[in-house]
């Protein structure tokens, strides 16, 4: 999984 | 998660439910606009159909749904239920000049050329002007409600705490997400002029009006 996005943000 | 993320989440719920009790107990939408509150629930809708495909956590999951929900219920009571107190005569932001340049701008600029990636990008996008026809309105009518000051006051220091989560979580996780990091920048810029006059002026007791 690509730790740069912000998908575990609301 | 971290102390500056979960005060952003909470200063999100507080805006977004404050200004459904707002509606709800005055039975008026007055001074609201509908194009900001429209575009809103389209950055949720288009944000969380990972909803069903990428399951995070409980709290995350929760929050989403409430997210959702309270946005849809602000669209129905502005347009639906309390429709006559609606203003639109002022709520005269042209959305498209918005919606349309995003939308594009998400197709050129993401992380990944797929529809549920490119509908996040949008939605990231679309949510830091989304403000603007309700900023516009209050330009436009010279004045704001208290209470509706509150509202933006809280949703706007919500980005500016992400801000600051994101700061951290660099240092302390290596994370960065420039899409959410630029797109959150512009989105807290819009609101500093209000920020200062809110300190200024509603902070003393005084009631939000702008010179004529």
């Amino acid at each position: 999984k690509n730790k740069n996005k912000a998908k575990d943000e609301l | 998660m971290n102390v500056f993320r979960l005060t952003g989440d909470l200063s999100h719920l507080v805006a977004i439910i404050l200004l459904l009790l707002k509606i709800w107990k005055t039975r008026s939408c007055a001074g609201i606009s509908g194009k900001s509150q429209v575009m809103f629930a389209l950055v949720f809708t288009t944000r969380y159909l990972d909803l069903f495909t990428n399951f995070i956590s409980p709290y995350n999951s929760v929050m989403k749904v409430i997210y959702l929900g309270c946005s849809y219920a602000t669209v129905y009571m502005i347009y639906m239920k309390f429709k006559a107190s609606y203003d639109g005569n002022h709520d005269t932001f042209r959305a498209e000049f918005l919606i349309i340049p995003v939308g594009g701008l998400a197709f050129l600029v993401n992380h990944e050329f797929t529809p549920l990636e490119i509908l996040w990008t949008f939605s990231i996008y679309l949510e830091s002007v989304a403000i603007l026809p309700q900023l516009f309105m209050i330009t436009k009518t010279g004045e704001a409600e208290t209470i509706t000051t509150h509202y933006l006051f809280a949703l706007g220091l919500y980005r500016a705490l992400y801000l600051i989560n994101w700061i951290w979580r660099y240092y302390f996780e290596g994370f960065f997400d420039l899409i959410a990091i630029v797109a959150g920048c512009v989105q807290t810029i819009l609101y500093c002029d209000f920020f200062y006059l809110y300190i200024t002026k509603v902070l003393h007791g005084k009631k939000l009006s702008l010179p004529a």
